[in-house]
């Protein structure tokens, strides 16, 4: 299982 | 950890597909549909934040309502071994009735208040 600190934020902007 | 059920239904609900050649922008959608009589604030996160931009990467959900969200893959050379290991998770929660700022919502989350939902990213290449 992925821990959640791996995930960070999607941005909206390139 | 406690745990609550994705209330969202998503569309897809665990691949993201991207076809190849990623010389140009990719772009995969994604459904978020509330089926619940409450509303929702969600999130997009992901694992490889510089290589997506996520349209919208967050809002709310009114009840019986849907959101698309476009997840824009960034061009890059392509490796034909590499395989995607990205992933992006959709985190939830209901909005209590007492609140109307998004922001505070997020804030006073209590992690068994969350709901996630996550998929993996799948690179397609055409047919050589």
């Amino acid at each position: 299982a992925l821990s959640e600190d791996e995930f960070h934020d999607a941005v909206s902007e390139s | 950890m406690s745990k609550l059920d994705q209330i969202l239904i998503l569309d897809p609900p665990s691949d993201l597909r991207f076809k190849g050649p990623f010389t140009d922008v990719v772009t995969a959608n994604l459904k978020l549909k509330n089926p619940s009589d409450r509303r929702v604030c969600f999130k997009v996160k992901t694992t490889a934040p510089r290589r997506y931009c996520v349209r919208p990467n967050s809002g709310v959900i009114d009840p019986g309502a849907a959101v698309n969200i476009s997840v824009m893959l960034q061009p890059f050379d392509y490796d034909p071994n590499e395989k995607s290991k990205h992933k992006f998770m959709v985190q939830t929660i209901f909005i209590p009735s007492n609140v109307s700022d998004n922001d505070t919502v997020w804030k006073d989350a209590k992690p068994e208040d969350l709901m996630d939902s996550k998929l993996r990213c799948v690179f397609e290449l055409p047919s050589e």
